[in-house]
């Protein structure tokens, strides 16, 4: 669940 | 202190600056710049599925850009995982809507969408008229309080960080957080001499809980009709967030 927002969320800043 | 508040306004500013899709001199180079009678056409012959999949798809890419732009606000990373997707599930939509006036030209009411500015006509096989129309007259309205760029960063910000959104784990960081950026639109509204905006944000703030509802309505309408789409060529993002 919610696997590509945790992606996202835990990706450094871009 | 004020100067917290001042760095905590820069750091929102920044973000919403560093994390918009197109600047708003470049959309104002291309305001004139309109969909003609058969680029409009072409929209209209699309099937329902298909407007609906296209849309998803920009739809998500806006979506991403406010997923960036949450994580540069202070304080949103400290939160869990678990609340920093509660409040981008249900705000994500509302702060895409939010920067959506940026791309409005009233003057004609159109809006900036694939590379040039599209009235309601454009919309129309979607096959939902009504949520297309109140989310023109919500970019209106919008577009009639005069934010400056300041003032839309912060507000945004402010629209995300809601220690009132279902599933969060620990309410009261959020509101602390949700305090801070209300300090600071408070802040930024008392300097530009415009407090009165406060409660007309307020205000806006009922029409984009009503229209991200009517957004979820539409959505169940089209997955019953079309459930291949929906749960097939939906881009996964749209997925996880809204479905």
């Amino acid at each position: 669940k919610h696997k590509i927002l945790h992606q996202l969320l835990q990706n450094s800043t871009s | 202190s004020l100067r917290n508040i001042d760095e905590l306004c820069a750091s929102i500013v920044r973000s919403h600056r560093e994390t918009s899709q197109y600047r708003v001199e470049e959309l104002h180079a291309l305001r004139w710049k309109l969909f003609n009678r058969e680029e409009i056409q072409a929209y209209q012959s699309k099937s329902v599925d298909e407007m609906w999949q296209h849309c998803a798809i920009r739809l998500t890419e806006a979506v991403q850009y406010v997923v960036e732009f949450a994580k540069h606000i202070p304080g949103f990373r400290m939160l869990s995982q678990n609340d920093q997707i509660a409040l981008l599930k249900t705000g994500s939509m509302e702060v895409v809507l939010v920067r959506m006036s940026r791309l409005f030209n009233t003057e004609n009411n159109t809006v900036f969408f694939d590379g040039k500015f599209a009235g309601t006509e454009v919309f129309k096989s979607l096959a939902c008229g009504d949520l297309i129309t109140a989310v023109f007259d919500f970019a209106h309205g919008m577009c009639a309080l005069k934010l400056t760029e300041q003032q839309i960063a912060l507000f945004s910000a402010l629209v995300l960080i809601n220690a009132d959104r279902p599933c969060l784990e620990d309410k009261g960081r959020v509101q602390r957080v949700q305090r801070s950026v209300e300090f600071g639109l408070t802040h930024i509204l008392h300097r530009d001499n415009q407090e009165s905006l406060m409660h007309k944000l307020y205000q806006r703030v009922a029409v984009l809980r009503s229209l991200c509802s009517l957004h979820m309505e539409k959505l169940r309408w089209f997955s019953q009709r079309y459930p291949l789409t929906a749960h097939s060529l939906f881009p996964p993002l749209y997925k996880e967030l809204f479905a």
